[in-house]
């Protein structure tokens, strides 16, 4: 059986499915690139008037989880 | 407020909507009012008309459906992402999705489907996010009563549509509160395991040690299950649990988790039936005695015994000296109450009783 991830592999799953989504993360291997991420996740927390430190930290994780609209946020 | 890339609009102001299936959550008919008065928010301020079709194609086709439902943008299960709406334009242009996965309903205890249904519809005429906590366009749902946009709301639609030619009056709901407005007050203040939250209107401030910036957030985005507008509150640090109080009802959190049995009425710590709201709670550890104010007077509440001490009430003015005679939120830290009042804070030794400082209020949100 797929051992459980632990929370962080998670949080960064939740976090890429996210960014994906909303903020035009590049697809699966590029992304992994952490620069990518790293300025994703900036876009994001600024976007949101969170404290932009390009970390995943638990207040960004919170409003990642919060129920939405399906539209991107930015890009087309 | 945003548009989308090139501004995308209907070069026609006369648009075409049909609703191609329902959710068995609603009746049909709350399902047709709600999309109604969703499209009617954006006709009161714009010169759009919104003319309903019963068959072939309309500029937007409402539907809902679950996880991949046909434009390879898959929904996720219940919560999560609620509904999604493409930009104007032919084909798939302007049409909208509401995931069937989601409990939809017309009033607070799930989603509300008015408001999710006008803010993709905001997206169905062009409009993006707004950044705006306060507006309709915020990505984050909030549930609220009342028109539904904001003034940001109104200038990013009109910016492309220009204003409703019959000049309707509407009265858009109250932007989100200016931590640096100088005349600034609060609503209620409290400690939350190390943070202070600051109520504001419909929003909090969150102020971490760590983090230079406070943080505003819709109290609905956090807490869906307490009121738009808080009267008080105190965390009473000892049980782990911040009591909410609003009206004559009050709400006990563990965390960001409303505890079983809550809400109750304000009247069972021993006020009486007279007192109709709290302006303000404090709970001073060093003697366990939560301070209750209500006008010009004050309760005092042992937590230990959960009862209300004798003698009182007693009023601000006579055992608070050089404060103000009433109070919007308190709260305590190292022997020091803070008090809020208008525009004005007061830091009060407890040991020394009396006023050692006086503040604007918003120089705690750093400004």
């Amino acid at each position: 059986f797929a051992l459980p991830l632990p929370s962080e592999d998670n949080n960064r799953l939740l976090a890429e499915k996210y960014l994906r989504r909303f903020y035009d993360l590049p697809a699966a291997l590029q992304g992994k690139s952490s620069g990518t991420f790293e300025t994703k996740i900036k876009a994001m927390q600024r976007f949101f008037n969170l404290k932009v430190s390009g970390n995943l930290d638990d207040n960004t994780l919170e409003v990642m989880k919060l129920a939405r609209c399906g539209v991107p946020d930015i890009g087309e | 407020y945003n548009h989308f890339p090139r501004h995308l609009k209907w070069q026609n102001n006369n648009v075409t909507f049909r609703i191609v299936n329902y959710t068995p959550d609603l009746k049909k008919s709350d399902v047709n009012r709600a999309i109604r008065t969703a499209l009617n928010v954006w006709s009161d301020v714009t010169p759009l008309t919104f003319k309903k079709l019963h068959e072939g194609n309309a500029d937007i086709m409402i539907s809902f459906g679950a996880k991949e439902h046909g434009d390879y943008n898959p929904f996720d299960g219940p919560n999560g992402l609620l509904a999604h709406a493409y930009p104007p334009g032919p084909g798939i242009g302007g049409d909208t999705h509401f995931d069937e996965d989601e409990h939809w309903s017309k009033d607070s205890s799930a989603y509300n489907l008015f408001i999710v249904a006008a803010h993709e519809l905001g997206h169905a005429l062009g409009m993006s996010h707004s950044t705006d906590p306060g507006a309709l366009m915020y990505p984050v749902y909030s549930y609220a009563t009342g028109f539904p946009l904001s003034e940001d709301d109104i200038e990013g639609i009109q910016a492309l549509y220009g204003p409703n030619p019959n000049h309707r009056k509407v009265k858009p709901k109250p932007d989100a509160p200016n931590k640096c407005d100088p005349m600034l007050s609060f609503d209620a203040v409290t400690e939350l395991r190390g943070e202070t939250i600051i109520f504001k209107d419909r929003f909090y401030w969150r102020l971490h040690p760590q983090m230079p910036e406070p943080e505003q957030t819709l109290i609905k985005s956090t807490w869906p299950s307490i009121p738009n507008k808080v009267d008080a509150a105190y965390e009473n640090s000892e049980k782990d649990v911040v009591i909410i109080f609003s009206g004559i009802r009050m709400w006990a959190l563990n965390g960001y988790d409303l505890v079983d049995g809550y809400p109750k009425y304000i009247h069972k710590l021993g006020l009486p039936k007279k007192v109709r709201k709290i302006d303000a709670a404090v709970h001073i550890r060093d003697t366990g005695k939560t301070l209750l104010f209500t006008d010009e007077d004050y309760w005092s509440y042992d937590e230990a015994t959960s009862t209300m001490d004798s003698g009182y009430p007693r009023t601000i003015e006579e055992d608070f000296p050089g404060m103000d005679d009433e109070v919007d939120a308190a709260a305590y830290h190292y022997g020091h109450l803070y008090f809020f009042h208008d525009h004005i804070q007061y830091e009060y030794s407890y040991t020394s009783r009396k006023v050692i400082r006086i503040l604007r209020t918003n120089s705690i949100l750093n400004c």
